[in-house]
């Protein structure tokens, strides 16, 4: 895109310009369009999450810093090549009658005050854990050298049909116009042909249209009914004295 | 000291040889890398390449890369591409032919299955050092997220968001598969 000039004569304090209503809380954002946004390439994204709800996976085109202004949690970032270093203890899930076994990769808590960052292209969900809404300020910088793309922020989910709210008051007018506004996208599975995801995940074609979401009218923040189950290292003291209690109890052993 | 530094930089890679692939399915195919890790002066360049083969009706597994644009040319065979962008849309679906460019822009999401035929291609990517995350197999974003996650984000039950983070064993390339053993 051809760069313009900077207009910086009348700086304005701004106010979020849309906002995306969720099944679990809502999203707001401001213009990307605007011109002191465009000037400093950089966008800002507000989130209201209601107590367990689930901010979907996704990945965006430039990397993000998150301030979380209240509440607290806990989030998931797949960094590509890392290994799923939290595993499930498999002698306490046999003698529970467990057939579950899991492995993923580190889950990070958070709480009111932290700064988050969020590398380009890394997929990641957070979940609120508190009583109380959890509000999560992002801000993205689209001209960072990480996005090659246009100076516009772009979020790929991996699940639910989240509405592109990101996108600029100029693109939304063009889809506007083509009668698209408001309209719900898919997720980045929904753009492909059954077979290939049957394949790709060897799964059943009903399940294939669950992970494409094509009975799912939820947007990215979605609503947590069973006990999230994720495994997480206990708290400190919990930890210590579980430490004492496997230390006597491998006092046999070799 | 240009001659001893400079000069005497290593400019070529050979990304093509078998022997050397970096990914292998004796079923599905190799894929090579070249980057700055292999071949410093892509550094300066900033620049990557990937060549990959996929034997008959092989697939690459759904992927897309983080941090560049891919422009593939298509050396031999042909293949079915189908690229989806940010918004669940799919923006190229179709075959690829020998001496065809498809440019295969950040972050959108892309799988190839070979034809009958096979399918070879060389990838020049944006990039010294391109990433590329895969989203299905056996390293791959569905296996990094808790089992928890997967049921809530997809409405779906713990067994069947195992069998979706575990289906499938392979890894980047894919053997022929169910469905292609359903059509013949």
């Amino acid at each position: 895109q051809s760069p313009r000039a900077c207009r910086l004569e009348n700086l304005r304090a701004q106010e979020p310009v849309r906002r995306a209503e969720a099944e679990a809380g809502f999203t707001e954002v401001w213009d990307q369009d605007n011109d002191e946004f465009q000037c400093a390439g950089v966008n800002m994204i507000r989130h209201t999450i209601r107590p367990k709800g689930l901010l979907l996976p996704g990945f965006s085109n430039a990397p993000k810093l998150v301030f979380v202004a209240q509440g607290f949690g806990i989030r998931g970032i797949a960094i590509p090549g890392c290994a799923e270093t939290y595993q499930t203890d498999l002698r306490r899930s046999q003698s529970a009658g467990s057939a579950f076994r899991d492995q993923h990769q580190k889950i990070r808590p958070f709480r009111e005050g932290d700064l988050l960052v969020v590398p380009a292209g890394v997929s990641h969900w957070m979940y609120n854990r508190g009583q109380s809404d959890l509000v999560l300020i992002v801000f993205a910088d689209t001209r960072n050298v990480a996005n090659q793309i246009d100076p516009y922020l772009r979020k790929f989910y991996l699940a639910g049909r989240p509405e592109q709210v990101e996108r600029g008051v100029e693109e939304w007018e063009r889809s506007s116009r083509k009668g698209s506004s408001g309209e719900k996208s898919g997720n980045l599975f929904s753009g492909f042909a059954d077979e290939f995801l049957e394949e790709a995940f060897q799964i059943d074609g009903g399940l294939v249209r669950k992970l494409k979401g094509e009975d799912d009218e939820r947007d990215r923040i979605v609503q947590v009914d069973e006990d999230f189950e994720v495994l997480l290292p206990e708290k400190d003291e919990e930890e210590r004295s579980r430490g004492r209690y496997i230390e006597s109890e491998s006092e046999s052993e070799n | 000291g240009l001659e001893e530094t400079i000069c005497t930089l290593r400019l070529k890679h050979n990304i093509g040889r078998s022997e050397r692939a970096d990914v292998f399915n004796p079923r599905g195919g190799r894929i090579s890398t070249a980057n700055y890790h292999t071949l410093p002066v892509l550094r300066q360049v900033r620049l990557s390449a990937e060549r990959g083969v996929l034997y008959s009706n092989a697939m690459v597994a759904p992927h897309y890369t983080v941090n560049s644009h891919s422009v593939m040319y298509a050396t031999r065979g042909s293949a079915r591409v189908q690229v989806v962008d940010n918004f669940g849309q799919s923006v190229f679906d179709g075959e690829v032919q020998e001496g065809q460019v498809l440019m295969i822009p950040q972050n959108f999401v892309v799988i190839k299955r070979a034809s009958d035929r096979g399918f070879e291609w060389i990838a020049f990517k944006t990039n010294d050092n391109a990433i590329t995350n895969l989203l299905a197999g056996r390293v791959s974003q569905m296996r990094m997220l808790p089992l928890g996650v997967l049921s809530n984000m997809y409405r779906i039950s713990r067994e069947e968001a195992q069998r979706l983070k575990y289906g499938q064993q392979e890894m980047r390339v894919f053997s022929p598969g169910r469905s292609q053993g359903r059509r013949e």
